[in-house]
């Protein structure tokens, strides 16, 4: 059976990243899951390079989704760089 | 995934899609729908993931829809290479974000689209606001291959996009391009609807065991965008 997707309102009048704290509280097992796809989807070869980039991220990506990044990784009591991985897996894999 | 801008009769724009995606199971448990507000008005809207901050599908009411199909193309690395090198190249995810929250038109959506510099080659899907307004966007990490607007594409009134280059045909084991324009002539330019939509990308294969989740969402309508969690 189809469902709806669960639906939030992101308040952008909110410092970047206090914006997704109550959504990201909501899905417990997120970080677990996302080690999981994590692992499987990117390119092990790939790994060292992104944690590059989470090392320096505001070099590379926007200060906006850089702190919105920091922000779920606190609410989430998650590694930034596995954020940024996730939040990266998109582009890595299109290949 | 598979992207479908259309025009009805009434020359309103119509903005379709499916995406697909590995680990449809977990995805499937934290997908969202986002309103971005200010002020308590909503700038845009996406459906994403829990802790994604960039979008794949998005509307910005009353001025265009946009969904991303994954153009598969070169090697993992010279992706990473390009995020490292070149600091003015965006995820993908992040560039449709940030064009739905800074551009106020179809018009500049598809100029920011076309021109900006991304980690990845990929497929920009753009619907608008006004009569005429559709295009797929085959974007190369620098600059775009090619534009296909919607009044190009026989027969004129909708523009399908799966996961391959417009110009040349499908591989025979992931044809869903075929099924879906057929699905959408068998429907016919008078009777667009959110359900007619619905029926369109349900059919098999554009809905696959890969889905994710669908949408049907109009930018001139913007109350009439519909999402459902597939479970195929």
């Amino acid at each position: 059976q189809d469902s709806t997707p669960q639906a939030f309102t992101v308040n952008l009048d909110l410092a970047p990243a206090q914006r997704w704290g109550h959504v990201v509280i909501k899905f417990s097992k997120l970080a677990k899951d996302a080690h999981k796809v994590i692992a499987s989807l990117v390119p092990e070869d790939a790994i060292p390079l992104v944690e590059e980039i989470g090392s320096e991220l505001d070099s590379y990506l926007p200060l906006e989704y850089a702190d919105e990044m920091r922000g779920i990784a606190t609410a989430m009591n998650a590694s930034l760089g596995d954020i940024v991985l996730v939040n990266l897996a998109y582009d890595i894999t299109a290949f | 995934c598979t992207s479908i801008v259309c025009q009805d009769s009434k020359g309103q724009i119509w903005h379709a899609r499916n995406l697909d995606y590995s680990y449809g199971d977990i995805l499937r448990s934290i997908t969202i729908k986002v309103d971005f507000q200010k002020g308590g008005q909503t700038v845009y809207t996406g459906v994403t993931f829990a802790g994604y901050v960039g979008l794949l599908t998005g509307q910005r009411p009353q001025a265009f829809t946009v969904t991303v199909d994954e153009r598969d193309q070169g090697q993992w690395w010279m992706n990473l290479l390009i995020a490292i090198l070149d600091q003015t190249a965006k995820p993908l995810s992040l560039l449709v974000r940030d064009v739905l929250a800074t551009s106020p038109t179809y018009a500049d959506a598809v100029e920011v689209l076309s021109s900006t510099d991304t980690e990845a080659d990929a497929y920009f899907i753009v619907g608008g606001a006004k009569s005429g307004e559709g295009v797929v966007i085959t974007k190369s990490r620098i600059g775009a291959d090619d534009l296909w607007y919607m009044n190009e594409a026989a027969p004129g009134w909708f523009v399908v996009e799966t996961n391959y280059d417009h110009w040349v045909l499908p591989p025979t084991d992931d044809n869903r391009r075929d099924p879906a324009v057929n699905a959408m002539k068998a429907m016919g330019q008078g009777n667009i609807s959110v359900t007619s939509l619905y029926n369109v990308i349900s059919t098999h294969p554009v809905l696959n065991n890969k889905t994710v989740y669908s949408i049907v969402m109009s930018a001139a309508q913007p109350t009439a965008l519909a999402s459902w969690i597939r479970t195929p």
